[in-house]
């Protein structure tokens, strides 16, 4: 899956 | 996860529940500015757009619904029910917000990680969500005494961002050293920007005196 910085934050 | 960035979200939903809790129990919102709050309906609505088409856990699901309907609910009633918008202080909550938004647009449009309208109204919410404390801040320093539990929440919710970089410094060591200067840089606006209130919040609570704002 593409790690999208920052994206598993809220 | 890891228990900054546990501590920066339950601090974060903390300020939220004492708002709604002051507004609903006190059935008022004397010293907030909806201004704020409507800046912050925006930040989570551009910032959760993948809402429904990524899902990442049941936590950042849950939470996301949670942080966007209790956003909202507090516009509402600041907006529209019928008691507690009397009390709602238009006369000196009067910061141009769209004047905090256009430029946060316009640089997500020049400064982003990828082109694409969910990473760039992510990067927006981003960069809204550091000045989005503004107008607040102006209408406290205007309003003559301000109430334990408005501050208690600005200061809960300036709090949430400094444990964010916290979190961010944590995973940058543990994981791979990855880079993200947008988040971190705008964290840290953000966070400074809550400065002098830290100070006279902090200063006050030792005091043990009412919280005062300079003009």
């Amino acid at each position: 899956r593409h790690y999208y910085p920052g994206k598993d934050e809220l | 996860m890891n228990v900054f960035r546990l501590a920066g979200d339950m601090t974060h939903l903390l300020s939220i529940i004492i708002l709604l809790l002051k507004i609903r129990a006190t059935k008022s919102c004397t010293g907030i500015s909806l201004k704020t709050q409507e800046l912050y309906v925006i930040v989570f609505l551009t910032r959760y757009l993948d809402l429904f088409t990524k899902y990442i856990s049941f936590y950042n699901t849950t939470m996301k619904l949670v942080f966007l309907g209790t956003s909202i609910s507090i516009v509402w009633y600041m907006r529209y029910h019928k008691v507690v918008k009397q009390t709602y202080n238009k006369d000196q909550d009067t910061f141009r917000h769209y004047f905090l938004a256009i430029p946060c647009f316009l640089l997500a449009l020049l400064i982003h990680h990828e082109f694409t309208v969910i990473e760039v109204l992510w990067t927006f919410s981003i960069y809204l969500e550091a000045v989005a404390i503004l107008p607040q801040l102006v209408l406290l320093q205007r309003s003559r005494n301000i109430d334990n539990l408005t501050g208690n929440y600005v200061f809960l919710l300036g709090a949430y961002r400094a444990l964010y970089l916290v979190n961010w410094v944590y995973r940058y060591f543990t994981e791979n050293h990855l880079v993200r200067w947008i988040p971190w840089l705008s964290g840290l606006v953000q966070t400074t920007l809550y400065a002098d209130f830290f100070y006279y919040y902090i200063k006050s609570w030792k005091n043990n005196e009412k919280l005062q704002l300079p003009a």
